[in-house]
């Protein structure tokens, strides 16, 4: 059923955009779930007052277990390649030891609630993807094929992120992803 | 029209604020 959209309540801070907050698991053995069925949505926020309200009562990223992730989207965007807004877009791809994801996310966050990334329409949304051997941080855009909207990104996240100076930052287009069937 | 940017600074201060809690 429709949902009402969220609204900035009084003397709320309001966001550029409205965002969704969504949660996937992996459940271990036999997959019998669509990567649909398991996406759960949390909440919807217009403010940032909203927003830290529902952040300040979920799990950080670091403390999930199993294979698990974190999906913030603008709201109206799915967090799959399907949505019309992703089928023609890519991710920045940050993989991250253990130990740095819960901090690297709320960077991450912040900076895309805050419009940091100037690239008008073109963040979809974020993704942050607990694993076994390492955490891995995903930035989605509309335009796979614009360069200078992608390298403005990589800059601002590298700016924003605070990594070591080693991080490897890959970009992967939404449908080499689907053709390498790497969902992660 | 105008975009509504804010810094990380100003967003952990609004963590704080009574109309957070």
């Amino acid at each position: 059923p429709p949902r009402p959209p969220p609204k900035p309540g009084p003397g709320e801070h309001p966001l550029q955009y409205n965002y969704s907050y969504w949660f996937s698991r992996r459940t271990p053995g036999k997959q019998t779930t669509s990567y649909d069925q398991n996406l759960k949505l949390v909440a919807s926020f217009a403010s940032v007052e909203q927003f830290w309200m529902y952040y300040s009562h979920l799990v950080r990223p670091g403390d999930l277990s199993g294979h698990s992730d974190y999906h913030l989207f603008k709201d109206g965007i799915r967090p799959m390649w399907e949505d019309s807004a992703n089928k023609s877009g890519g991710k920045w791809i940050i993989r991250l030891k253990k130990g740095l994801a819960s901090r690297c996310w709320e960077n991450l966050v912040l900076a895309m609630l805050g419009e940091q990334f100037m690239v008008g329409e073109e963040i979809c949304g974020a993704v942050v993807s607990i694993r076994y051997q390492e955490d891995i941080l995903a930035l989605w855009n509309r335009t796979a094929y614009d360069q200078v909207t992608t390298s403005r990104i990589r800059d601002t996240l590298k700016r924003v992120l605070n990594l070591p100076p080693n991080t490897i930052m890959e970009y992967k287009t939404h449908t080499d992803s689907i053709k390498d069937n790497s969902s992660f | 029209g105008t975009r509504l940017i804010y810094d990380r600074s100003f967003l952990l201060e609004c963590r704080n604020s009574p109309l957070t809690k």
